[in-house]
C-alpha cells in the first residue's frame, strides 16, 4: 500500500518549506518529514 | 485392461516434477531479473517505464476477488497455541519488528489481526517541532518534492500522474489570490468556505500550484508532495501528518494492482487507477489532503474517523460511475480535528 501526501506550504527562499527526507529514506511513522 | 486400470504410474510424479522445475525456474529468473534491477538502481541507472506482459496478465485477473478472497484467508482464526509461531513467520519473512507490538503474539487471533497491530507505547515519539510535518506512516519514500506547473508526479522516469487525478477533478485548492487572503481574516474566511455559492474560490486551480501574494509581507506558496510506499511487514496505521480540519473525504472504488516496485515500473497510471480513499482539508498554511491507495493483498481501508466507510465490495455492490462518492465531513467548513499524531485510519488485508 501508499500514501500520497499533498500540502500547501511557503515557497518563497526565505520561508520555503523544506524536506528533510529524500527518495529511497526509510521513515517511521511521527518523524518529521520536512519543516517550515 | 488391468494394466489400463493402474494408470500410467509415472504420471503424478512427472507432472509434479515437471511444475515444481517450472516454478523453480520462474522463480530463477525473477530473481535474476531483481538483481538486474538493483544493480542498475546501485549504479544510478534510473529505471523507465517497461510495461510487461506480467502487467497485460493482470489487468485480466479478478485481483479483487483474490483481495478479497486474501482476507477470508488471512482472517482465519488460529489456534492459540499456533499463533505465535505464524506471526513470528510472518515476522521473519517481511522483516517486521516483534519487539514493537503492543500485545503478546497469542492475542492475535489471525495474520489479519496481526497485520493491523498497534505498538507499544513510545515507540513512534511524535516530531515535537511546531512547524515540522511528520510521516503518517511507516515506510519507504518513494518520491518527494514541489508541484510546479504541470503537477504531475513522477510515477517512474517517463511516466508521470496528475495530482487532479489521483485526489479527483473536485479537489479543492485555495485559488484566493493573496489580497483575498490578506483582507479575510480566518474567521471571514471560514464563513466563505461554508457558504456554498463562494465553493469556487476553493476549486482546484491545478494548473498553477504557485499562489502569488501580491503583499510581500506573506510567502509565497507553492504545492508539495510526498510518496510513502509500506512494506507487507510495516506498521499499517496511518496518523494525521500535522493539526488540520478534515473537511471532505472521497472514495474511489477502482482497480486492486499490487504496488510493489515491480508494478510501479509495469503498470501505467497505478496510483490513479487502484482503489483509495483521500481526505482533503486545512492546515496553518493551507491546503492539505493525504490519500491512501490500496493494493491487492491490502484492499481495504478503514478511517476511525468514520467507522462506516467499507472499500473493497464485492464488484455487484460497486457503483460502476467512475466519479468517487464523496462525502463533506460536519460541521461544514470545520469538518474533523485531527491533531498531529492522531490515529486516522489502518489498511487491512484484503
Amino acid at each position: 500500500s501508499t500514501v500520497v501526501l499533498v500540502f500547501q506550504a511557503p515557497a518563497l527562499s526565505s520561508s520555503e518549506f523544506r524536506f528533510g527526507v529524500e527518495k529511497g529514506d526509510k521513515i517511521r511513522m511521527g518523524e518529521a518529514l520536512g519543516r517550515l | 485392461s488391468s494394466s489400463g486400470s493402474k494408470g500410467n504410474p509415472f504420471l503424478v510424479p512427472g507432472a509434479t516434477v515437471a511444475t515444481i522445475f517450472m516454478l523453480g525456474a520462474l522463480h530463477a529468473r525473477r530473481m535474476y531479473s531483481d538483481k538486474k534491477i538493483e544493480e542498475a538502481r546501485e549504479s544510478g541507472i534510473e529505471l523507465e517505464l517497461q510495461p510487461d506482459v506480467k502487467a497485460k496478465f493482470l489487468r485480466m485477473l479478478p485481483l479483487r476477488s483474490i483481495s478479497r478472497f486474501w482476507g477470508v484467508l488471512s482472517g482465519t482464526e488460529l489456534p492459540v497455541w499456533l499463533r505465535p509461531y505464524a506471526h513470528r513467520a510472518w515476522a521473519r519473512a517481511f522483516h517486521s519488528n516483534l519487539e514493537e507490538v503492543a500485545l503478546p503474539l497469542d492475542q492475535y487471533a489471525s495474520v489479519k489481526d496481526f497485520f493491523v497491530r498497534s505498538l507499544k507505547e513510545g515507540c513512534r515519539p511524535i516530531d515535537s517541532d511546531p512547524y515540522s510535518l511528520i510521516s503518517p506512516v511507516d515506510g519507504t519514500i518513494v518520491r518527494v518534492g514541489e508541484l510546479k506547473e504541470g503537477v504531475m508526479i513522477e510515477q517512474v522516469k517517463g511516466f508521470s500522474y496528475s495530482v487532479s487525478s489521483l485526489l479527483g477533478a473536485g479537489s479543492f485548492l485555495p485559488l484566493m489570490a493573496a489580497k483575498d487572503i490578506h483582507e479575510q481574516d480566518t474567521s471571514q474566511q471560514e464563513n466563505n468556505i461554508r457558504d456554498e455559492s463562494t465553493k469556487s474560490w476553493w476549486r482546484v486551480s491545478l494548473a498553477s500550484p504557485k499562489l502569488r501574494e501580491s503583499s510581500s509581507s506573506r510567502p509565497m506558496k507553492g504545492l508539495f508532495y510526498c510518496v510513502i510506499y509500506l512494506r507487507p511487514g510495516d506498521y499499517h496505521r496511518i496518523h494525521s501528518p500535522v493539526d488540520w480540519n478534515v473537511l471532505l473525504r472521497r472514495h474511489f472504488t477502482g482497480r486492486l494492482y499490487p504496488v510493489n516496485e515491480r508494478a510501479t515500473r509495469t503498470i501505467k497510471n497505478l496510483y490513479v487507477e487502484n482503489e483509495r480513499v483521500v481526505l482533503e482539508g486545512k492546515w496553518q498554511e493551507g491546503y492539505i489532503a493525504m490519500a491512501a491507495v490500496g493494493a491487492t493483498n491490502i484492499g481495504s481501508i478503514e478511517l476511525f474517523i468514520e467507522p462506516d466507510l467499507r472499500t473493497n465490495q464485492p464488484r455487484k455492490k460497486l457503483v460502476q460511475s467512475e466519479a468517487p462518492e464523496e462525502r463533506v465531513y460536519e460541521p461544514q467548513g470545520t469538518g474533523v480535528l485531527l491533531k498531529k499524531g492522531d490515529e486516522v485510519g489502518v489498511f487491512n488485508m484484503g
